[in-house]
């Protein structure tokens, strides 16, 4: 495993726990998009479906039980604890997110590695995580304020993906055979929605001033 | 297969 793909996993996780922190601690989920957790929660579901067929590594196990276990959990907060879900923003976080998920499996279904059904459900879960973070994102253009820790989770989200592009660049030329179109083309994709949030990020962070997305 | 070894990502 190399140093990139090392630390996207490592700002994955960070971004969990900013957000588990927030709605575990603060019991807030002010400014989250429950449509972005409940795809998260359906691509982790997809992808990881031969968690206990195929053994990688510990580290590998330990980290897909982390990212399921959060995942549902958050979901389960936002949807379910007394306390956290009355800061839920419903009003603002109405993105059509069923509109993604069936456009994302015609997709799997026509453009896979293999027509296995690990393999559909694989290339699901790598087309929904691309645009997974839209309702988050739109409901962040909606959010006057947006509070720290709303911008650091999405932040290090951001930062994942394109650690995760240097770690494919990295193996690229370090591994043989080894070209991934779907994964690449998805997760650029993926990594170009965050373009905007992150200029915005880095200015507000650079000017000293609070975080806003201009509508 | 080809996409095997890139399996080993999460």
């Amino acid at each position: 495993m190399n140093a990139f793909r090392l630390a996207g996993d490592m700002t994955h996780l960070l971004s969990v726990v900013v957000l588990l922190l927030k709605i575990h601690t603060i019991k807030s989920c002010a400014g989250i998009s429950l449509k972005t957790q409940e795809l998260y929660a359906l691509v982790f579901a997809a992808r990881y479906l031969d968690l206990f067929i195929h053994f990688i590594s510990l580290y590998n196990t330990v980290m897909k039980l982390v990212f399921l276990a959060s995942s549902f959990s958050i979901v389960w907060y936002m949807r379910r604890h007394k306390i956290v879900r009355r800061t839920y923003d419903k009003d603002h976080d109405t993105f059509r997110h069923h509109f993604l998920v069936l456009p994302c499996l015609a997709l799997a279904l026509l453009i896979n590695e293999r027509f296995t059904f690990r393999e559909v459900m694989w290339a699901f879960s790598i087309y929904l995580e691309a645009v997974a973070i839209l309702p988050q994102l739109v409901l962040l253009q909606r959010t006057r304020n947006i509070d720290n820790l709303t911008g650091q989770y999405v932040f290090f989200l951001g930062a994942y993906r394109v650690l995760y592009i240097l770690n494919w660049i990295y193996r690229y030329f370090t591994e043989p055979h080894f070209v991934h179109w779907i994964s690449w083309v998805a997760g650029i994709v993926q990594t170009l929605l965050y373009a905007d949030f992150f200029y915005y990020y880095i200015m507000s962070w650079k000017n000293n001033v609070k975080l806003e997305l201009p509508a | 297969s080809s996409g095997t070894n890139f399996k080993d990502e999460l």
